[in-house]
């Protein structure tokens, strides 16, 4: 664990307090791509499977595998999905009035289908756990992509929601640097998978950071793309 | 695709 990791856990977990509260506080989840924050549920449903084999190991007692990184890995899991469940529980039940459902208009089997057959194609193992996490990894690149494209189609984001995004994409770069560290300080350490993907998934914010960068430095309350 | 790294991120 090293400071660029824990910092990038820290800030994926404020993306989620940022949008929970800014749903809570507004009562809308006006400019918030459904389709993306389903996608996050897929994505985490998908690669935390691997909570069951610790809870298997816990409720038999066996705890000479679990380490402080095991913990510190299981508590985090159970947090995302719980937050990113109740984001989309949300946005279908008492929220579902201020959806821009009309607006998000992303097909997302153009995602799903090529992240499926990839996954398929380019895994480490041929087994189920590990496809599902090669999907999940893949997935998660893409899943902001209904997200941009509504903020293209209404033209600008809100500070909360431009915080979120900056969020969302500042944790995976934050990975990539993490990677290089793990790589430069740790043995045998090579995940090209995480490492493609992750790089795709930090380009894909990348025009988004560039703006926030502009209007934090302009003092504007709204982010308002160039039309 | 090397070797097998066990998936300790998040």
């Amino acid at each position: 664990m090293n400071i660029f990791r824990i910092s990038a856990d820290l800030l994926h977990l404020a993306s989620f307090f940022i949008l929970i509260f800014k749903m809570k506080a507004t009562k809308s989840c006006k400019g918030i791509s459904f389709k993306t924050q389903l996608m996050y549920t897929l994505v985490f449903t998908c690669r935390y499977l691997d909570l069951f084999h610790v809870l298997g190991m816990m409720i038999t007692f066996n705890f000479a595998h679990i380490t402080g990184l095991t913990l510190y890995n299981t508590f985090m899991k159970i947090l995302f999905l719980a937050a990113s469940y109740y984001i989309v529980y949300l946005m279908r039940t008492e929220l579902k009035s201020t959806s821009d459902d009309a607006r998000d208009t992303f097909v997302l089997w153009h995602i799903l289908a090529p992240c499926a057959v990839l996954a398929l194609i380019f895994n480490a193992q041929f087994t189920i756990l590990e496809i599902l996490w090669t999907f999940s990894i893949y997935l998660e690149a893409v899943a902001v992509m209904p997200q941009l494209m509504l903020l293209i189609e209404t033209g600008e984001a809100d500070s909360l929601s431009s915080h979120y995004m900056f969020a969302v994409g500042g944790y995976r770069a934050l990975y990539l640097v993490n990677w290089v560290y793990r790589y430069a300080t740790e043995p045998y350490y090579s995940n090209w998978i995480a490492w493609i993907a992750g790089f795709v998934q930090t380009a894909l914010f990348g025009d988004f950071f560039y703006y926030y960068f502009v209007k934090i430095m302009s003092g504007d309350a709204a982010l308002k793309l160039p039309t | 695709t090397g070797d097998y790294v066990p998936h300790d991120e998040l």
